[in-house]
């Protein structure tokens, strides 16, 4: 479903030696994969997420998405590609300020089915634990449940391929949990998962881990999670 | 050092039923004091940091800072109060997008010591190892990096009481123990520090856990850390 060949990144900030956020990336991830993500801080882990998700294009190498180069693709293009395959949390979340969380999670849905949104919206936010916040704006919600919405948007559309970048951070362990489970959930019905994450208790539920380090995969390895 | 009494926030959504984010608050915090504050997610563990950061006020009850009532202080005293006092690294790191980190974490200084800002900043950030991103600009940044500036921040101008609402969501287990120690060795020292936390890791290290579940205190023990 993905395949990274010799990808590398870099910043140049003034004269400043460059910031070589990804060093020779080689990566494969089959269809209906489940693979948790994990480094240091700044080791390059949302700068992999957001090559992968087709927000951001590497300097060198190429990256192949479902057999297809998509190096080459134009802007118009990729976003089309990406709001059809691709659900991505953010570690920043990127919610609009001024929309409501159901609002929010009914923004993938504009370009594909706007008959049932609403209902789409509600049912995501539920799965997440935020049924009675739907009509709450970023600004009235805890950090936790402001995380919660991204994850409820970016699997509001059913996407393919599932991009979190450290999807539990602002979450309590109860709730972390039941975020787990949904991509446990997602991954047996055949959905390809990639999770960033900081939190062993999630890295060790992927049935394979890659270890990133100074932007470079250290060790991919699978692991004996059942 | 802090004293809450009897103190209630709620919010008013609509003709939704309101939102009691705390109720019924009873805190006493003595000066040199290190406490844990724990809770799911949604809580009001941020919402009780914001009226002990005076950020926001309670609609009910009092709230005594170092003996003063600063439940009816205007909002400028507050301010100066806030600067002079307290050090606050928040759950979203509110970072000037457009300054450096450098810069960012040189803000509390403005009002206080000019003459030694940079140099001064620049130490902060070395403290959580950041020593070569001063001039990058948040957009430029990790999420765990912009955690740390926002931790460098907080703690630049040496406040007698540290509010750090998440400090480590973001952050590796190794980065998140010498951010751990950096707290520790403050408290050492004779700062009171109070610490929202969903890790248990950080929990566990303060001698007092504040648990919180829907707006009350349900439990605030010593802990035998030692
Ligand atoms: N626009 C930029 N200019 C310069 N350096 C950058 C830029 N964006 C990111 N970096 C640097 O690239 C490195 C990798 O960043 P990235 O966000 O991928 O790290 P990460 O592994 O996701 O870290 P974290 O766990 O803290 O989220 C960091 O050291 C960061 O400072
Ligand atoms: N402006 C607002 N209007 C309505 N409800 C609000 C507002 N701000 C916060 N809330 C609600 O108040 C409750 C407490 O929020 P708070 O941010 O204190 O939670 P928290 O314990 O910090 O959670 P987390 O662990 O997710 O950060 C939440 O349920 C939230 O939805
Ligand atoms: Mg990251
Ligand atoms: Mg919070």
């Amino acid at each position: 479903m993905i395949r990274l060949a010799d990808v590398g990144k870099s910043y140049q900030k003034g004269d400043a030696p460059p910031v070589h956020a990804l060093r020779q990336i080689d990566l494969e991830l089959g269809q209906g994969e489940m693979a948790a993500v994990v480094g240091p801080s700044g080791s390059g882990k949302s700068t992999l997420m957001n090559v992968l998700g087709l927000l951001d294009r590497p300097d060198q190498g190429c990256y192949q998405l479902e057999g297809q180069d998509v190096s080459g693709r134009s802007g118009d293009e990729l976003a089309a590609l990406r709001n059809r395959k691709i659900g991505f949390v953010f570690q920043s979340f990127y919610l609009l300020p001024r929309a409501t969380a159901a609002e929010n999670v009914e923004l993938p849905l504009l370009y594909r089915d706007r008959s049932q949104m609403r209902r789409h919206a509600l049912r995501a936010l539920e799965e997440v634990g935020l049924g009675d916040r739907a009509d709450h704006r970023p600004g009235e919600l805890s950090g936790g449940q402001r995380q919660r919405v991204a994850i409820a948007r970016a699997l509001v559309n059913d996407p393919q391929l599932i991009l979190a970048d450290e999807p539990t951070g602002n979450l309590d362990s109860a709730v972390s949990e039941s975020i787990l489970s949904l991509f446990l959930e997602l991954h047996r019905r055949g959905r390809t998962v990639l999770v960033v994450t900081h939190d062993e208790e999630v890295a060790r539920c992927a049935e394979r881990r890659i270890h990133i380090v100074d932007g470079r995969i250290v060790s991919d390895q699978r692991t004996d999670t059942r």
